[in-house]
């Protein structure tokens, strides 16, 4: 049982290194609290962002967060991979230069997955290979499809998204 | 496999049919704040079998049925494409439907046929589906992942082991 | 003392409603849960946003919530005028249209007292009288007077922001 | 009254002297993730007197001096115009100083001479400023404010009244 977990954990913290890399510019990794005895401690995550000191995910500023808690939960994929993702407006704290890296990202993980993201971005909206607008219309929700020159053109409330 | 299609009525804000075509790769979803965004994510855990209201933002049941809809029904379906068969069944598209009833009711079908929500569930788990998985991030959610404690976040990675 | 609290009440809820509709296409008020006794109940907010129900303010979405609670905030300055706010990305949750909005209703408010908004997005930022960056080097925080040039010019990581 | 000034050094993210000069209208403040903005709102709690880390998201005071600084001292300085005074004091400015040492110790100065944490903040209560009064909102406490209870609710404004 000991080494099955041992084996996962290596593989998580193996993958969360290289999509850290790929969302940000710095270093992410996992660290057992009792190395010889797994099950008796925790598991840490650190971040390193840029030129600063590592620092455990909770202490970390919001968009850093966020940007470590996507490159763990698809760490998590190579253990146990699920055939969709659900994302409700993930880059909310995230600045323009990572929300992009972040589309760029899920722009290539969706040739392997399919993924539904809620965005208000332009930038991130521009990587998708299908975009949805939903709009409200006497009170009622409805949907059009949308291509990226319609929400660039502003065209009209119901393309308005971050701009 | 993958979601095709959706289809919600008489659900949240959905208060006419409203169909959705999703493709296999990245979609992306947007829309001013409160044209129904979330709720479409909503609609996606409720058919896959979420039974706790206050997961899908409301405090029962019931109020996940459209304030102006003229019969007091909800209903969502989804369409998978079932093109590695990770669903074990014959079939190359999976059709689930849920309905939800003012009294609070409620019918699931499977391909057309009446089915149960335990029968759905187990189905859907054995293609990794589910509608708490940690696939899905509720809006605001995220940070959390970095905010669990040591012992926590090993209790995630023993469950995925 | 019921007397000193109605009519703060009244001043407070004039001022959301007219607070609320610079911010949003809609309504928001207050509502005593019991009217003769207000000390004996709670104090509901409503907001209607376009052609749809009223809803308590606690059911409202996320980026709804967030117009809503800031024209509370505001409303209540109204009863108790702090000289200066400190406001930590208010617009996380708003669409473009929302967060264009605010930017313009602060620097109206900024006329008559300081604010002091962290926000990522240019179109807030561009609204601002002064916008002050913040950038790392080498592991420590600096900080830099810009202009909207500069930001819009993307000159640099230190002026990356929300596009 | 307004802020025309901070100077922040060896707090938190910022290890040499920084100082940040502040209009009297709408300032707005940017810059990457992580670069160091709500520490700038942390500085302005703390040297209003803020005295609990958590609220400045750190689990001990010790945690708020810069990690790198030479000097394990932490030190903040605000200077408030006192155009109006709002402040009941002679100045036209108004300067507040708090340093942080290694051993948890703390120093307050105002207008130059020592000073004690209840003496500022009962000054500064007068000009309505205090450290954790509605008029600050923290990264992701906006919303809070319209998920308040209806009793909650009446209780805060029972409190301005
Ligand atoms: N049962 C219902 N009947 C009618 N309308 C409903 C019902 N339940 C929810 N709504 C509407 O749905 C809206 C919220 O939709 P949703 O949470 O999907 O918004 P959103 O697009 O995600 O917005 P945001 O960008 O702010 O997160 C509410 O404002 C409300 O008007
Ligand atoms: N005592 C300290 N010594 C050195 N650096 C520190 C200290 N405390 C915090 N930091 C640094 O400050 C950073 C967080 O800064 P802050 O929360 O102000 O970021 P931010 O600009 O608000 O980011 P975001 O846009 O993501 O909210 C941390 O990543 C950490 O590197
Ligand atoms: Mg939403
Ligand atoms: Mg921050």
């Amino acid at each position: 049982k000991r080494e099955v977990f041992i084996k996962a954990f290596e593989k998580i913290d193996r993958e969360l290194r290289s999509v850290f890399r790929e969302l940000a510019d710095g270093e992410a990794w996992l660290e057992l609290e009792y190395p010889d005895n797994p099950f008796s401690g925790g598991v840490f995550m650190l971040g390193k962002f840029g030129d600063k000191m590592p620092r455990e995910s909770a202490s970390l500023s919001g968009g850093e967060k966020a940007v470590i808690s996507v490159a763990f939960l698809m760490a998590l994929q190579s253990a146990y991979t699920s055939p969709f993702y659900l994302f409700d407006e993930i880059d909310a704290n995230m600045d323009a230069e990572k929300a992009e890296r972040l589309g760029e990202f899920l722009n290539k993980w969706g040739e392997a997955s399919q993924i539904i993201l809620i965005s208000l971005r332009d930038t991130v909206l521009s990587k998708a290979h299908n975009i949805i607008g939903v709009y409200e219309k006497e009170g009622s929700s409805y949907i059009a499809r949308l291509n990226m020159e319609r929400i660039v053109d502003g065209g009209g409330k119901r393309q308005s998204s971050q701009n | 496999v993958y979601i095709s299609k959706l289809e919600i009525r008489g659900f949240k804000s959905f208060e006419k049919n409203v169909t959705i075509e999703l493709a296999r790769g990245f979609n992306a979803v947007s829309g001013q704040n409160g044209s129904g965004k979330s709720n479409i994510i909503d609609a996606i855990r409720f058919v896959l079998g979420e039974n706790s209201p206050k997961s899908l933002r409301e405090s029962k049941m019931s109020s996940l049925i459209n304030e102006k809809a003229k019969i007091k029904q909800g209903r969502v379906s989804i369409q998978i494409v079932n093109d590695n068969h990770a669903l074990p069944v014959q079939e190359e598209t999976v059709n689930i439907t849920r309905e939800l009833f003012e009294d609070g009711s409620q019918k699931y079908f499977l391909n057309g046929k009446r089915s149960t929500r335990n029968a759905i569930i187990d189905l859907l788990l054995s293609a990794r589906i589910s509608f708490d998985g940690i696939n899905i991030v509720p809006q605001g959610a995220l940070n959390r992942i970095a905010e669990t404690t040591p012992a926590e976040r090993r209790a995630i990675l023993e469950d995925i082991v």
